[in-house]
């Protein structure tokens, strides 16, 4: 299974995370 | 032919740098045009979504995945012997990484079937939650991420898919959309356009549950909407702070304390959905006048985002919000259930699209905020908490592919128009078939 977030945020968000990361619920994504 | 191959002198002349731009130009120009001409619409001029991949991904196209879906679902839900649990769920837990010391029930003879152990909670502080404005949804896999450009959004390295078709378009009037409302019998509502909250008969002043008794930071004006930033309120800068600031009024109006003891929940509810909106930085009256949009109108400074995490079979397969959200709307469409392992991700295009899925829509602190949970072939259901008429995997005729139907959450808080989620609240999950 799959999720997928699409959103809309200022043009200077930046994802702390890179592909392949194993992610955990509640572990930040991007601030 | 040999004597020429071999004796013909070469010479190299200079070509103008502006030859070799034009020449990337016109290669650039060529492949997208290409790229246009390969997307089919339909006469309302919205793309067509088929099976395009290699050979072997049409031959597992042309596998009964929904019915296998649902057959692997039952199978699963069988009752396991009591003697057998501890042995077979700790031999799927090895197999596949599953970290047996923080779910709940610890007492693997408590899961009745494998089913039931897939969709396992976990214990109370397992998850510790970032204040990051925006966190992890679910345990998983980063597949991908990174900016939509064009309503495109990449699904790998240069395979793209149409952000309308994953989201949706409206199209009023549609015989193949449906929708309803999805009722929440809360007996709550809005006191025409006063700051009032009506909960169960008793008056509660929005202005004091949404934070006028939280110390404002100078400064920190709402961001969401030109009106609201043109008045002189002010929003505390911290979202702990403010949740710890808020308090409920045990007496507004004519009733007396006693008499809200009764009123507990709608109270508490109304005090989640106010820490909702204190989180989004929004005002509920503001808010009311407010609707999801599709997406595809970014205000001014702002950018779509997209990021995709791919949950293994090991873990822990409940949802949960990523961050303090109003969801509006949510559109269920029926589709095909192919895994969406990245082994597929990478040679199936428009998966995302093709998958039966349901796309959660509304609004955060800066605009649209989208989720969307995607089914596979050994995970063909989603629930979703708050939804208990969603249905899916279900057998029966299939609606045709890109159309969905519809609830919407209006019902769910009058404050804010939609279901308020603060961040990292249980959503909902994935079940297996």
């Amino acid at each position: 299974s799959t999720i997928v977030l699409v959103f809309e945020a200022p043009s200077d968000f930046e994802f702390n995370i890179h592909a392949g990361d194993k992610v955990k619920v509640g572990q930040a994504l991007g601030d | 032919i040999m004597t020429a191959w071999s004796e013909t002198p070469t010479k190299w002349y200079p070509l103008p740098l502006a030859v070799g731009a034009l020449l990337l130009v016109a290669l650039q120009y060529h492949k997208k045009s290409k790229r246009a001409r390969e997307v089919d619409v339909n006469e309302d001029g919205l793309e067509v979504i088929k099976l395009k991949g290699p050979w072997h991904v049409h031959v597992i196209g042309a596998l009964p995945l929904r019915n296998m879906s649902r057959l692997w679902g039952y199978v699963n839900s069988l009752e396991l012997p009591v003697w057998f649990r501890p042995y077979g769920l700790r031999l799927y837990a090895y197999a596949f990484g599953c970290n047996l010391d923080e779910i709940e029930p610890k007492d693997l003879r408590e899961y009745p079937s494998l089913g039931a152990f897939f969709y396992r909670k976990l214990k109370d502080g397992a998850r510790p939650v970032d204040p990051a404005i925006l966190v992890s949804p679910a345990d998983g896999t980063i597949l991908h991420f990174g900016t939509i450009q064009e309503s495109r959004v990449e699904q790998v390295k240069g395979i793209t898919y149409s952000l309308d078709a994953l989201l949706g378009v409206e199209r009023p009037g549609s015989p193949s959309s449906m929708t309803t409302v999805v009722e929440h019998n809360r007996d709550m509502s809005i006191v025409d356009d006063r700051e009032f909250a009506n909960v169960n008969g008793i008056e509660y002043s929005l202005e004091q549950l949404i934070g006028s008794s939280s110390p404002p930071t100078p400064g920190t004006t709402t961001p969401t909407d030109s009106n609201a930033s043109s008045s002189s309120e002010t929003l505390p800068s911290s979202p702990t702070t403010e949740q710890e600031n808020l308090h409920i009024p045990h007496k507004v109006g004519d009733r007396t304390d006693a008499s809200v003891g009764s009123d507990r929940n709608a109270e508490e509810t109304l005090v989640h959905d106010a820490s909702v909106a204190l989180q989004m930085g929004v005002k509920p009256s503001l808010e009311r006048k407010r609707s999801a949009t599709s997406g595809k109108h970014v205000r001014p400074g702002n950018s779509l985002f997209f990021t995709v995490i791919y949950l293994a079979p090991g873990d822990y397969h409940r949802f949960h919000s990523p961050t303090a959200w109003v969801v509006e709307k949510r559109r269920h469409f029926m589709g095909e259930l192919f895994s969406v392992s990245p082994w597929m991700a990478k040679r199936l295009e428009n998966l995302f699209v093709l998958n039966e899925r349901v796309a959660l829509l509304g609004r955060w602190k800066h605009g649209f905020f989208g989720m969307v949970p995607v089914g596979a072939t050994n995970v063909g259901s989603i629930k979703i908490n708050f939804d208990q008429d969603l249905r899916t995997n279900v057998r029966g005729k299939r609606a045709p592919p890109g159309t969905y139907t519809e609830a919407v959450y209006s019902a769910a808080s009058p404050l804010l128009r939609g279901q308020p989620l603060v961040p990292a609240e249980e959503m909902g999950g994935f079940c297996l078939g």
